[in-house]
């Protein structure tokens, strides 16, 4: 079984590849992927490690070719089809975020409960539906993952709308617990989280 | 020297016993707050380790002194002053995030400069600066951490900015690497790192 943290920095990696190729880089040694990273290079290639013999010994990994092997272990080559419940804000900043797309995710479907957003076409181009249509427009568009940026008051019933028409992967943003049967994924996000690590390292550097 | 993934987890930790004293528990044992966390126990006994001994062997934790302790390891007993900058869909939604001031992160300041929004009070009370204002604002309101939420375009700009008015801790949410000297710590956030968290699971679970 795969660590997430594992799964996690393969992404990083990807981007940082991404971004060597946009630099002209054709070849990145694992000790200057690993500084880029800000892991140590035996993990690079633990990570790498577990699913194949990646580069060559003492000359490093081809950056085009790694980015694709990455790319097909993360399943990104083809697209997932998001829906987005709760056009708010949040809801709102992510249907339009660059990265979104660029990594291949589409958000196909936008949902909200407010009648004075139930109808109007958001600057993405995509129409707000009623979260009652949740079962016929998932089933029409094909939403294989749901992203949940309602109040906390209205996740659970969100998902539970969500498992009823069959959507199996949610992305919860909302600051609460949500239960699912044990068929449905779960990732729960907070960017507070990220701040507590920016907070710690702070702290101790501070320290000395 | 502490993994990063560690104090990702301690986190995590602290918000489930968080949960755990709302619903009345006590005491909690490594087991179950390791499966509430989706860890292994082993890994929350290493993860607390590094810090010193906590629980008492074959019985579990205090789920109110953890909580302390994991709080000042976190150094979050205190108020983090937090400086915003870019007040748009997603710089606004933080502002408002619920779990942001509940753990001790206080947006104290907020920065643009588009003409229609600066010298507006935002919905949470904030009055919004102009970014030409941003060191004597700093100074003034003691701004220990900058949140970078502009276009990728502006971010190297501010990040100059920020760190000319010595705020040396940067949380950055635009899909670009912005640089910055040795005195000064970065994170980058980008939710789609979990979207491929999710498909990941997703696909290899699907698969069987
Ligand atoms: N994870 C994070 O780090 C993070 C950061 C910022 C905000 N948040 C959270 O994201 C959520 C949204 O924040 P926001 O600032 O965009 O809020 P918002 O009030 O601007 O938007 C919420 C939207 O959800 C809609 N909605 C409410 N109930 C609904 C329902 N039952 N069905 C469909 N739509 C419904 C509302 O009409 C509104 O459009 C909040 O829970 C907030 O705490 C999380
Ligand atoms: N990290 C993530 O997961 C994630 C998710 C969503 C959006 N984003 C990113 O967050 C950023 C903001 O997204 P948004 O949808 O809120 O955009 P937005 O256009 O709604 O808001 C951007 C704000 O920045 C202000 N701004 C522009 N240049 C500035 C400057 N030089 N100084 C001060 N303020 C300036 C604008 O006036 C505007 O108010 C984008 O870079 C987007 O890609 C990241």
């Amino acid at each position: 079984k795969i660590p997430k943290a594992t799964i996690t920095r393969l992404s990083i990696y990807d981007r940082q590849l991404e971004l060597l190729e946009f630099d002209g880089y054709r070849v990145v040694s694992s000790e200057k992927l690993a500084w880029l990273c800000q892991v140590n290079s035996a993990q690079v290639r633990k990570d790498l490690g577990y699913f194949g013999e990646f580069g060559i010994r003492g000359v490093g990994y081809d950056v085009i070719d790694l980015q694709a092997q990455i790319k097909e272990i993360l399943a990104i080559n083809r697209n997932w089809n998001l829906g987005m419940v709760g056009i708010g804000k949040l809801g709102s900043a992510l249907i339009q975020h660059h990265n979104f797309s660029a990594r291949g995710f589409k958000c196909v479907a936008a949902f909200d409960n407010a009648p004075d957003k139930i109808g109007k076409r958001h600057p993405s181009g995509l129409m707000i539906r009623n979260i009652d249509e949740l079962r016929e427009a998932v089933r029409e568009l094909d939403v294989e993952i749901g992203v949940i940026t309602t109040p906390a008051s209205a996740a659970q019933r969100v998902a539970d709308l969500l498992l009823e028409a069959h959507v199996n992967a949610i992305l919860n943003f909302s600051p609460t617990r949500i239960r699912v049967p044990e068929c449905c994924l779960v990732e729960h996000i907070d960017f507070t989280v990220m701040l507590d690590v920016l907070v710690y390292k702070f702290h101790h550097e501070a320290r000395g």
